[in-house]
């Protein structure tokens, strides 16, 4: 049947299957979803409809969306940081008359903590959000940028969630969508600067083991919640 | 897959009727991650004169049903529909590969009345 047809509700069937291998789904979804799907003895009758429970937001949509951005190489020598790269989600799919309410940004790392051999080191996260392209290209300074997060760390858990709500309400228009820039760097600049490149080589290598990011994003399509109200 | 079964006390009156959705059958199964199909039941069955309150009808189809006894060929019984539904919510890929967990409304059918 000709795709218009379809209700669009349930319009999430592409012309193509999803491409290559599926992306895996995150353990906070398949929770919810399982709670949703057999609610266990103890648990009361299932909440409203339109609001996720876990999270306390008004909301019956739950998007995780893949990060689409890049390392950056900005082909100087090493500087300071051990880790710059662009972080970018893909808004286009949020439908109109969805009202976000929630976005949860994740940085995963594959294991738990630095134990650095000369005793503790900290290491520094700093997250950027990249608000206007610069006319030289896409180097993270390029970017007219607005820090959004630093924060420091030595005993690192396995993953860092950062609540970017407002940021991503903004990211609704497409040309304000420009992403983030996430740095990390052994200690601050001065610090850093200070230490002999090799050993710097040594503590950064230490960061080889970041994974992945994901933004978890919670929206209320409106129409839908307000239709089962009318009822 | 829709399998009548024979109720302990047959009757032909509207009401409820099995029916597994499976998504591999509806050719959705490469975008759905769970659940793989799910009970969602339709309505099918006589609305006939006269209504009787478990029918779950409207003032109108027991009005229709009158008429519909004094002109069978003019005026149809009303309609056997549900009336109370019940939401699922689904796991899946959207077009750009995010894994999504929605809420659908109106997903399984619960109730049936004639309308």
């Amino acid at each position: 049947r000709p795709r218009e047809s379809r209700a669009p509700a349930l319009r999430f069937v592409g012309p193509n299957p999803p491409p290559g291998a599926p992306a895996p789904v995150p353990a906070v979804l398949w929770r919810i979803f399982q709670r949703r799907a057999l609610p266990s003895r103890g648990d009361t009758a299932p909440g409203p409809s339109c609001r996720v429970e876990e999270f306390n937001v008004p909301g019956n949509i739950i998007r995780v969306f893949a990060d689409q951005g890049h390392f950056i190489h900005s082909g100087e020598p090493k500087t300071f940081l051990c880790l710059e790269k662009r972080l970018y989600f893909n808004f286009s799919v949020l439908e109109e008359g969805e009202q976000l309410t929630m976005a949860q940004l994740e940085i995963n790392f594959s294991h738990n903590s630095y134990h650095t051999s000369s005793g503790r080191q900290v290491f520094e996260l700093r997250l950027y959000q990249a608000l206007q392209m610069s006319l030289r290209g896409m180097s993270s300074h390029m970017y007219n940028h607005k820090l959004l997060v630093a924060q420091s760390f030595a005993q690192l858990h396995k993953s860092l969630l950062f609540n970017l709500t407002e940021v991503a309400k903004g990211w609704r228009t497409p040309s304000r969508n420009l992403g983030l820039i996430l740095e990390i760097s052994v200690g601050s600049r001065d610090s850093a600067l200070a230490l002999p490149p090799r050993r710097l080589q040594n503590l950064c290598a230490s960061i080889d083991s970041f994974l992945d990011t994901s933004l978890l994003v919670v929206s209320l399509n409106q129409k839908q919640c307000q239709a089962s109200r009318k009822r | 897959r829709s399998s009548y079964y024979t109720p302990v006390t047959p009757s032909n009156l509207c009401k409820p009727r099995r029916l597994y959705i499976s998504f591999s059958d509806v050719g959705w199964e490469n975008w759905i991650i769970a659940p793989q199909g799910y009970m969602a039941n339709y309505c099918l069955g006589e609305c006939p004169f006269p209504l009787t309150a478990e029918l779950n009808s409207t003032n109108h189809a027991i009005l229709q049903t009158m008429v519909h006894s004094l002109d069978p060929e003019g005026t149809p019984q009303p309609c056997c529909v549900p009336v109370r539904l019940s939401p699922i919510s689904i796991l899946y890929y959207d077009n750009h590969d995010n894994v999504v967990l929605r809420h659908y409304e109106d997903m399984v059918v619960d109730e049936c009345g004639c309308r």
